[in-house]
């Protein structure tokens, strides 16, 4: 079965990226397995919801909080939280 | 090349899904 219809240009950016990530930390593994961690999170829980398998009333992470979490992760990298920015819907 | 394991490509896929969400959200 084919992944979701995800545009070609999204899903290269998306390679690249955690490409680049995962090479700026490879001296530190721990911050860049938090990384994927927290869209790990993210993603479960769009899931959760979209199958209707949250509780009413549960409130998953919103993108403004995986960039707020992001954000504090990459501290000092202000190119790559800039970038992580283009993925996300402006709030 | 990438060498990427499962939680990369998963990262991956969900770093997209974002995006194309943005995208829709845009107009």
């Amino acid at each position: 079965s084919t992944p979701q219809a995800t545009q070609p240009v999204e899903f290269n950016h998306a390679i690249n990226y955690v490409n680049k990530i995962k090479n700026r930390f490879q001296n530190q593994p721990e911050i860049y397995k938090a990384f994927l961690e927290i869209l790990h999170t993210y993603q479960k829980e769009q899931r959760n919801l979209k199958e209707g398998l949250c509780p009413p009333g549960y409130k998953p992470l919103t993108e403004g909080e995986v960039y707020a979490q992001v954000a504090k992760l990459f501290q000092n990298q202000e190119d790559l939280l800039s970038e992580f920015g283009q993925f996300l819907p402006d709030a | 090349s990438y060498d990427f394991t499962p939680m990369d490509s998963s990262a991956v896929f969900t770093l997209s899904t974002m995006a194309k969400k943005s995208k829709e959200s845009d107009s």
